[in-house]
């Protein structure tokens, strides 16, 4: 959940 | 990464080429906003601050440079190289009312307050709608290049494949992302209107026209 990716996407 | 990411990344570059290429070889910025354009680079500075002490992977890393980097050269062709062949009296939408909403609401809504989490936050509100003074732009003319919907196209196109990039992220890696998933379900729907004409017009061999 949340910035769990760590803003990977552009 | 998934097939709809690559693709709606792929998708972005393309209508960055596509806008060049039209600036180029119109030799003309007639029907672009500087204002979206100038929004697009705030947005990729605000977001791409990362670059010094996020790693991603090499793609991010150049996908980044290239999206800072192209989105300034673009603001140079439209301020300097073009400057005559932009009309700053249709282009007057009130960035303000973008910007300052777009501030307030990062500082609200965001997943943990810091400096450069706010800007990823704001960057992700303000992409929403930084295409609205160019849409307003074309409500005003009521018309386009057919060059310009291409990029306009694209551009759409890329958000809209985002979105089954995040249904599938959801399924396959447990990933939500609801800032950027809401953020860009509005955005994607800003261009409904537009891609309605672009395909029931452009794509029939029609110049895209508004009805008056």
């Amino acid at each position: 959940y949340g910035s769990a990716n760590g803003h990977d996407e552009l | 990464m998934n097939l709809f990411r690559l693709l709606g990344d792929l998708s972005h570059l393309a209508s960055i080429f596509i806008l060049i290429h039209k600036i180029q070889t119109t030799r003309s910025c007639r029907g672009i906003s500087f204002q979206t354009q100038a929004l697009y680079v705030t947005v990729f500075v605000a977001r791409y601050i990362d670059l010094f002490f996020r790693w991603i992977s090499l793609y991010n890393f150049f996908m980044k440079i290239f999206f800072i980097a192209s989105s300034v050269y673009i603001l140079y062709l439209m301020k300097y190289r073009y400057r005559p062949t932009h009309d700053p009296s249709i282009d007057t939408f009130k960035v303000e009312y973008l910007v300052g909403p777009a501030v307030v609401l990062s500082l609200i809504f965001n997943y943990k307050f810091e400096f450069t989490e706010i800007l990823w936050t704001f960057s992700i509100y303000l992409e929403a709608v930084a295409i609205l003074p160019q849409l307003f732009m074309l409500q005003r003319t009521g018309e386009a290049e057919t060059i310009t919907t291409h990029y306009l196209a694209a551009l759409g196109a890329y958000r809209a494949l985002y979105i089954p990039n995040w249904i599938y992220r959801y399924f396959t890696e447990d990933v939500v992302d609801p800032i950027a998933i809401v953020a860009g379900l509005v955005q994607t729907g800003l261009y409904l209107d537009f891609f309605y004409v672009y395909f029931t017009k452009v794509l029939q061999g029609q110049k895209f026209e508004l009805p008056a």
